[in-house]
Formats: structure tokens, sequence, C-alpha cells
């Protein structure tokens, strides 16, 4: 859903000059008055959603997170930020057709532990690492 | 249950919009979530009354161990699972509390349902003992054996041994003959008192190493219960709790893996 809603923000971004009335709708997600600093935002991945219980003992989902929204400066003060973010985000300034804004992306990220059955009904208890988003930053 | 109650919590603070996904979708995102999870394709197993078995309880109960003592670690950088609740949850006193250091460094755990068990006895000398057999050929790829165990529950013998004490000897199957004993090599042992009850913890890691370098090696294992005079007498009796025992309580092997390399998904 996350990327779905960026490659809409991006679609946006290059028809802008041709479409304008989709920018000013009072639902459009691109609307720079209404789009949110870089934060993280609440993803629940359902295992059980998915129709996994069969095979998947523990846990039944997990709370994932994705991180959204905009790296403008100032960056917000209670918001991680790269040394580089500030410098992309000048770059920005100075050619904002040209350069990007710095990217709001995943800077602490924690492990989960799956419980599973294999084919053979041999059960699997499995640490994957960076799966949930502690916190959000610009990069 | 508690799980569940997390499942219901979070429909209720989601911020996220729920909406039913389509057919499409939904395959979609189970190839992407397998493919996270290092899978090829979706398990299917063969899972009527597993859940209550042995070995998926014993797993359970390592994930419930584990998953609070990372909820009391979050923040720590402690990147590895832990044994020592699971020990004193599962295993009564009677299984030894062996040094459980290298556990905490497992990346994976992993139980193995028994597949051959049969009580055996030789004509000649009337030695009984029963067979094991496990699969390791399905462990994951990049995962090295860090550490091994047969578990068995006994419980109290017969009242004819009951003064007795057993040593209970476990040993890999080297060669197999028609006519005679198997070729053996002796693992592990453990002397008993014929009243005590729990789940008895045999160190099979050496063997499990084979088995998994060289799976046409894999001929199982053989335990033996002998009272102090020498005489072998039969599993049963001793009240060790085999295939036809409760569900709960069927002997299994757990083995502890350390991931050799870091887990690459496919470009796509």
């Amino acid at each position: 859903a996350a990327n779905s809603k960026r490659k809409n923000q991006n679609r946006n971004k290059s028809s802008s000059s041709q479409d304008s009335s989709r920018l000013s709708g009072p639902g459009d997600y691109n609307s720079s008055e209404q789009k949110q600093a870089c934060k993280k935002h609440e993803l629940y991945v359902s295992f059980r959603d998915l129709g996994w219980q069969d095979w998947i003992i523990a846990p039944e989902g997990y709370a994932a997170f994705y991180c959204d929204g905009e790296c403008s400066f100032p960056l917000n003060a209670h918001m991680n930020a790269t040394n580089h973010a500030i410098v992309q985000t000048l770059v920005h300034l100075m050619f904002p057709d040209n350069v990007p804004k710095p990217c709001c992306a995943p800077t602490k990220l924690n492990a989960i532990s799956v419980l599973y059955f294999d084919d053979s009904s041999n059960v699997i208890l499995k640490k994957y690492r960076n799966m949930v988003v502690r916190s959000c930053g610009c990069h | 249950g508690s799980a569940e109650g997390n499942f219901a919590d979070h429909h209720v603070h989601s911020s996220f919009i729920y909406r039913q996904l389509r057919h499409h979708e939904k395959k979609e995102i189970q190839r992407e979530i397998l493919s996270i999870l290092g899978l090829p394709r979706r398990p299917k197993p063969f899972t009527v009354g597993k859940h209550s078995s042995s070995a998926p309880l014993f797993m359970l109960d390592l994930y419930n161990a584990m998953s609070s003592e990372q909820e009391t670690e979050r923040g720590a950088a402690r990147g590895s699972l832990s044994y020592r609740a699971t020990l004193t949850t599962q295993s009564p006193p009677l299984a030894s509390l062996h040094d459980t250091n290298f556990l905490n460094d497992a990346d994976m755990v992993m139980s193995f349902v028994n597949l051959v068990e049969r009580d055996k006895y030789f004509s000649h000398q009337r030695r009984h003992y029963k067979e094991f057999r496990f699969d390791l050929t399905q462990i994951p790829e990049g995962e090295a054996v860090t550490a091994a165990e047969f578990r068995i529950y006994k419980d109290r013998s017969n009242s004819r041994y009951e003064n007795d004490t057993f040593r209970i000897t476990i040993y890999q199957v080297l060669k197999e003959y028609s006519n005679r004993d198997a070729d053996l090599f002796l693992l592990d042992g453990k002397k008993i008192r014929a009243s005590a009850g729990g789940w008895l913890v045999f160190d099979i890691t050496a063997t499990s190493n084979h088995w998994v370098v060289n799976p046409q090696h894999n001929l199982g294992l053989q335990l033996c219960v002998e009272i102090m005079d020498g005489r072998t007498i039969n599993i049963r009796s001793a009240g060790l709790i085999g295939r036809y025992g409760p569900q709960s309580k069927q002997p299994f092997m757990v083995a502890f893996f350390k991931a050799s390399e870091v887990l690459l998904r496919s470009v796509r």
C-alpha cells in the first residue's frame, strides 16, 4: 500500500502540469498543504488474513509499520535525519526540478520470530531481522 | 489467547485503512511475504492433531519464552534466541540443564518428528532396544547446526523396578545387518531412578552434523535401558514413552542453528 501511494505520488508529480485539478482535490494525497512530515505509520501484516493458519503456528501477524511523509526543510526536529539528508534538502531547494527531497525511510528496524510447520510437519522457529520499523527518518 | 487479543486490538487502533484484498492482490502479497520469509512456496504440512504433539508444544513454549524476552530487551541489539526459560518450563529437574551458552546464539530452532520406532531385541543376548529416525534433509539452506538434542519422556517405571536405577544410553547406528546387531557409536547416557519422571535430554550434536553433511549415513538412533546388573529391559517397562504414548509426550529431536550466510532474495 505504501508503494502504491508513492507511485501515485510520482505519477501525480510528473503529470502535474497537465492536470492541475487532480492536485487541488480535497482527498488528493499529493496536496502539499495536507502532506504530513515523515513519520511512522501503522501497517499490520496478518498471516491469518492470508489464510496461513494451517502452517504458521505463531504469530497471527505482526505490526510491520511503514515510513511515509515529506522530508522538507527544516527537517522535523524530533525526527532523525542523516547529515546527507540536510545536504540533499539544500540541493533540492536550489534545483527543485532536478534533485528530489531526501527519502522518508526506516532508521531502526526490529526482528520478529515466526514459528511454522514445514512439509514434513517438522516445526521451525526462525528469527527474521529488519522486519518491524521502530523509527523513521530522512535519508 | 493473548495473540488473539493483540490481533483484535490492532483493528481497534489501526490507522491503516482496512479493506478486503482482491484475489490477485492476496496472491501477490502471499508471494512477497513468502519471499521475505525465504520460502519458495507455502509449506503444506500434514497437521491433523499435530498442534497438540510434544514437538510443536515445546517449540511454542520456546517461542513464547523468546517473545517475552524480546519484549523486555526491546532496544538492546541482541539478535539471538534464548532457550533458558524453556528448559525450566518444559524440562523437569530430571532433565539435565546443561550449558546453554551456545543456544543463546541460535538464529533458528527446528524440531523433527520421529519417523520410525521399532522395539527390538537380539535373540542371543536378549538385548532390548528402541530405534528412532529423523529426517534432517529438510533444513533450510545456509543454516549450520550448533546443538542438537534427542528428547524422550519418562514416566514412573512399572512397580517391578521400583527400587532400581536405570542406565539409559543412546547410540548412533553406524551399520545395519540382517543377522546380527547393528554397529553402534555411543552418544550419551544417563543414570535415572526408576521412580523419576520427566523429559530426558540427550546430546546428539555431533551425529546431527554428520547426518546433515552425509544424509545417506543417517540410519537413526538406538536407545537402550539397562538395570545396574547389566541386563537390558523393555523400554516400556522402564516408563519411557514411545510412539504409542500420549501426543504431548512423544519423543522428538530438536536442533539449534546459526545462519552461516546472509539470506539474499533473488533479484526480480
